[in-house]
């Protein structure tokens, strides 16, 4: 592993976003995933529409609540093609789904995995080089007040509750640290990110990991 | 109508200093117990003070957890004893 790696470096990271009072963060991490797995793939890094996932996903609830594994299903099985960003912007309220003609352009992923890494997190790490940002659900109670610095306590694993994309990790400082995107927009955390310890399971930040194919 | 808008403004604002109130004492707890660990996490006033944690929970973290398979890592396995 090397000691330092973050997909941002590599230019497949868009901006990170806001879900304002919308609690979509399911669709947003998935998003993410989806928006840097088209870049990585050679396509222009473009920010994809987030509503059309909280509005069409029908196994979820929208602004009110999903899970990330049944908006992966529901992208994967029905090769849903994500438009734009700007064609199909966010409004953070729950809409009726549009509908795009076949012949539209969009981008559909080929697949995702899903696994529990704990006690593998160097595994995840090696996961995360080879298939891009991962998706995670941590427990992001104490979150409500960070403001910097490496989380290593104040949460716990099997209470998750907030998904969020991973997209790097740093090793080199005591202790290492995942870097982790949020949709509370960049004035939260690191500039929207945070920094959570690796290793021991922080936050149960490595229970529940997907990652996206293309 | 001016008494009853005074009235508003008031119970709101003991209503923002209550939150305040937790908010720094919620704060205060958080940064209190590992002060010497290195590169600890700092907790503080942000974007989110004004609300209770039960609010802040109820309107943000709405993932719905799922059972995940344990990743299958390569395994190391004993080579059995031969001649």
């Amino acid at each position: 592993l090397p000691l330092r790696f973050d997909w941002r470096d590599k230019h497949v990271v868009t901006q990170v976003r806001n879900q304002q009072a919308c609690g979509g963060c399911w669709a947003f991490s998935v998003v993410a995933a989806a928006e840097s797995a088209r870049a990585r793939a050679g396509q222009p890094l473009e920010a994809l529409s987030v509503q059309q996932v909280i509005d069409c996903s029908y196994d979820n609830y929208g602004c009110s609540g999903g899970s990330t594994l049944s908006a992966l299903n529901w992208l994967s099985k029905m090769q849903v093609k994500l438009v734009s960003d700007l064609e199909y912007p966010f409004t953070a309220q729950n809409g009726l789904c549009r509908y795009f003609p076949a012949s539209h352009s969009g981008f559909s992923i080929k697949g995702y995995s899903a696994y529990n890494f704990s006690d593998q997190e160097d595994e995840m790490a090696k996961v995360l080089l080879t298939s891009g940002p991962l998706i995670v659900i941590v427990d992001a109670v104490s979150w409500q007040d960070y403001l910097g610095g490496i989380i290593q306590h104040h949460c716990s694993s099997g209470e998750a509750n907030h998904a969020v994309l991973v997209t790097g990790f740093d090793r080199t400082g005591s202790p290492p640290y995942w870097i982790v995107r949020n949709s509370w927009g960049s004035s939260w955390g690191v500039d929207g990110y945070a920094h959570v310890k690796m290793g021991g399971n922080i936050c149960g930040i490595a229970d529940s990991v997907s990652a996206v194919f293309v | 109508d001016a008494s009853k808008y005074y009235r508003m403004n008031e119970s709101s604002e003991i209503l923002s200093s209550l939150l305040l109130l937790e908010s720094l004492n919620r704060h205060r707890y958080l940064n209190s117990l590992f002060p010497r660990e290195n590169s600890t996490a700092v907790y503080g006033i942000n974007q989110f003070s004004y609300l209770f944690p039960e609010e802040f929970k109820a309107i943000y973290l709405r993932s719905r957890a799922s059972r995940f398979p344990r990743y299958p890592a390569d395994v190391q396995k004993a080579i059995p004893n031969v001649s």
